[in-house]
């Protein structure tokens, strides 16, 4: 479903370039569940921006659903975005002025969901905010700022989930209950790519892809019994 | 150095209130290395402002080496945050328009040091970003934001070390780099608090306390053989 050939990314910056992807080659098939892990500054943000079409590569192809993504219009695009691929983002990147609730509202607008309240309140409830609903993003803590997001993610139930570091803000029983729900996406049937720098994270998943300085250096498959 | 007597924090929202510490006593001594664990939204970063004297309690006294804060100018206490205390935000609040060596300048500037290049480009040097020096902070990694931040609240060897989550964002390499600077500084002399998720962090420090809705509930003793 996600195909990956020889991707660049450049960032120009002052007189030079920083090559933050060096030619990376994926494939990730439907309903597979992966980990990509590597150093802070290896490239594995700029790989999920680019998976989930906020970003597009310098040079080479990625293909989503067999289709060139390169080649979509800004409403193509947009339309992925809002309900093939849910992403969540390693600095939440929520809207400051609405509150808990309309900020995990906000795709089911765009998707004409007949029935928001609901939807957002359960998913808000599962992490544990739903006492929190009215707060606006600078009156949580880091960690139920990152539940919202992940909220927000899933409100359109995504056949694809991209996480940034998802569980990186919160304490271990949180993220327990996090994974829990990736968990039983993943069973569900939602193909699900998670960047973290935790290993008990990672070894919940079944592929776990390794990157450096820009390339994918190894991979480990996980058999769980 | 560091003496909390029944602080209590109010966050009013909407009619109601958030308590968000609900009478926490904590002595701290000069040179201890203290961690701060609990579950998300649970008052850790609140209690850490206070520490900082980036905000105030809503009752109860605060005394920084004998002092009581709330009786402090605002002076004093800009000066106390300047140099007495260095503070690791989890947010990392770097100013967008700097860049990277700039922003850990600003508190040299502030300080008067006489040798600011050559002191910020040290810290960054050591904490891997020798040659990020003129990003500016979103053209950086979300770990390489936080290292920034770790490099800016060292800039004036502060006797006090508050750290929100400083290995949060980071892989466990670099995070091992991170706890090393911390263990030598501690060795120095300085005081510090880490608030953390990661019991590995945890277990390098002298002393762990546990915060749960508001309130210090145990706190666990740690010998190193
Ligand atoms: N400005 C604010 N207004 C209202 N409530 C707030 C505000 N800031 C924090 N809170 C609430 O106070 C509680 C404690 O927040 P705090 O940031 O101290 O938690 P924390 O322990 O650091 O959590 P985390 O591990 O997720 O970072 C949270 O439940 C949060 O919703
Ligand atoms: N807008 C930008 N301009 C210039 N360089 C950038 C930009 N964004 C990222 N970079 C650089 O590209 C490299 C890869 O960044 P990326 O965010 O993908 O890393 P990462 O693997 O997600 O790191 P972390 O684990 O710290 O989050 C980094 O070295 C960073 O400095
Ligand atoms: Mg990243
Ligand atoms: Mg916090």
């Amino acid at each position: 479903v996600i195909s990956l050939d020889d991707v660049r990314k450049d960032y120009p910056i002052g007189t030079g370039v920083v090559q933050a992807l060096r030619g990376v080659n994926l494939e990730v098939s439907p309903n597979e569940y992966v980990a990509v892990m590597g150093p802070s500054g290896s490239g594995k943000s700029t790989m999920l921006h680019i998976l989930g079409c906020l970003d597009t590569p310098s040079s080479g192809s990625y293909r989503l659903d067999g289709v060139e993504v390169s080649g979509m219009s800004e409403i193509e695009l947009a339309s992925i975005r809002n309900r093939k691929v849910g992403f969540i983002f390693q600095s939440y990147n929520l809207l400051p002025r609405m509150t808990v609730q309309q900020n995990v509202e906000v795709p089911l607008v765009f998707s004409g969901h007949s029935d928001r309240s609901r939807v957002a309140q359960r998913l808000l409830t599962y992490v544990g905010l739903g006492h929190r609903l009215d707060h606006r993003p600078n009156q949580l803590s880091g960690g139920e700022q990152q539940r919202v997001a992940i909220a927000r993610a899933l409100a359109n139930s995504p056949s694809i989930i991209l996480a940034d570091e998802p569980t990186g803000s919160v304490d271990s029983l949180t993220g327990q209950k996090i994974m829990a729900l990736l968990g039983a996406l993943h069973k569900e049937g939602h193909t699900i790519v998670i960047v973290t720098h935790d290993e008990t994270v990672a070894r919940q998943t079944e592929r776990i892809i390794r990157i450096r300085d820009g390339q994918i250096k190894k991979e480990d498959l996980i058999v769980h019994l």
